[in-house]
């Protein structure tokens, strides 16, 4: 089945959205079938490559799931880009549904598992907050990868989205991984660009977790979010597109090796 | 009493906590007493600052406020850079807890109120999420400040934030005033830029309220961030120094003239 990796950090603002459209666009440009899953309020992934918003949409399922055991996860399926999108409306109400609810840490697992087998990868981009959805996203996951910005907040923050990792291991999924900390919006040329990056690598090394290769500071990945289109299909040349590229070779590869 | 004005937007990354720090920093540096208030879990705005955590903490001053009338904000102040900081460890902690009784939104404007006379501003710096203590913040200022970071999705998103306060003016607070949107992280040169800023000043104008002049991008901020300190206080000539005094006097001047 496919392998399911959340995109997380809990700290606002530092290119999950960004990161899980580029990275399963790069994945489907490799021929691999790819869905992404839109579990922030905002639907920002939906917006950033104009994808419908079906009603039902995913929210609708959630609560279908958790309280009657029934729902359609394909029922939420828009296909964009060459890629399968699962979003919709009624997010901030579905986790408010959701919190109310015994069982509720499970929704999106058992929500995806009919449709694993239809896919490779399926990337969860998740909201910069540890709500009952980002719970629900690293019940689901395998893996985590965490996107961080590389200015001083950002980088100051990763004991969060660690804990929250943490806490769902030992209680709700024993198997979840790190897949490795994404340094992002990565401006070689300022000085304390260099010096965040040295504490990415050094926090990474204390986690033994990977750092991969940043992703390069691009202002055209938000020209490509305003086209409503993923960097590969908006500017094959720009140096963000290469990047991704990268990224989604060294998540394939290892995946390829399981 | 103080003019209490709540830091808002549900998207991440746009500049809240920056915002927070340093429109506080230049109303300090004008004579004013400011209150900064970190609402967040990450407690970026205590980073920002390097102000010590205390304990008991915010967090306990709400818990304590919302079930047993009880707690004294002022043991949670600390003092920094001229400005007195709330903030302290367990706000996820506390957050649940204040989910699951029955006044818990405005645990938070108690708790202020035996305080406001002390300050003249009061800016409470709020999470990317329309959590429970974002609801707080609302109920408990006058006044919203919305940054926005010049780009599309954040611009793109303003309807969480703008029905958010709708909500806490028909329910909760009659008197919630949006006082303007900030677009924050300002790069002239860029058209993508220049575009977002027509359509942030369009939705000004659709929405009634003010656009305030951009806080231009400047890596200076995030270098003052990770020295603890105010940017007017790190860097007096830089651009962002003076923009953020500009907007404190055209706070400050509002304020006077009520
Ligand atoms: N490498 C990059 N270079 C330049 N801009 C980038 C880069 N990656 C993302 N951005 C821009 O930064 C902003 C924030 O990115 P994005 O919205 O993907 O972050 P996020 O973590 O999903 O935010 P949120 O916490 O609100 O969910 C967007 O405007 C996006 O276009
Ligand atoms: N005008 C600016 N120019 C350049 N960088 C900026 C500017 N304003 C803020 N930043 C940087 O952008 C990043 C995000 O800002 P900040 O953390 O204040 O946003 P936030 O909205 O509080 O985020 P969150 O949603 O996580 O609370 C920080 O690294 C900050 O230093
Ligand atoms: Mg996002
Ligand atoms: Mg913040």
């Amino acid at each position: 089945g496919a392998n399911v990796i959340a995109i997380a950090n809990c700290k606002g603002g530092v290119a999950k959205t960004t990161t899980t459209v580029n990275l399963g666009a790069a994945l489907a440009g490799r021929g691999r079938r790819v869905l992404l899953v839109d579990l922030d309020a905002q639907q920002d992934l939906c917006a950033a490559l104009r994808a419908r918003l079906p009603r039902p949409g995913l929210a609708d399922v959630l609560v279908s799931t958790a309280f009657f055991d029934t729902g359609n996860l394909a029922e939420a399926f828009v296909i964009s880009h060459g890629m399968t999108v699962a979003g919709g409306y009624g997010i901030a109400h579905a986790e408010r549904e959701l919190a109310t609810n015994g069982s509720w840490e499970n929704a999106l697992k058992r929500a995806l598992a009919p449709h694993l087998s239809q896919f490779d990868y399926v990337l969860l981009d998740c909201a910069p907050s540890s709500s009952c959805l980002t719970t629900n996203a690293l019940v689901a996951a395998e893996d985590v990868v965490v996107p961080i910005q590389t200015e001083f907040l950002a980088a100051n923050q990763l004991s969060s989205i660690m804990s929250a990792v943490d806490d769902v291991r030992s209680r709700l999924n024993s198997s979840i991984r790190i897949r490795g900390f994404l340094p992002t919006m990565y401006d070689g040329r300022s000085n304390h660009a260099l010096g965040v990056m040295e504490h990415i690598a050094l926090q990474a090394h204390m986690w033994g977790v990977r750092a991969f290769k940043p992703i390069p500071r691009a202002v055209r990945l938000a020209e490509a979010s305003e086209a409503g289109r993923p960097i590969c299909q908006f500017d094959e040349d720009s140096p963000a597109t290469i990047a991704y590229d990268e990224l989604a070779g060294e998540i394939d590869h290892r995946y390829q090796l399981r």
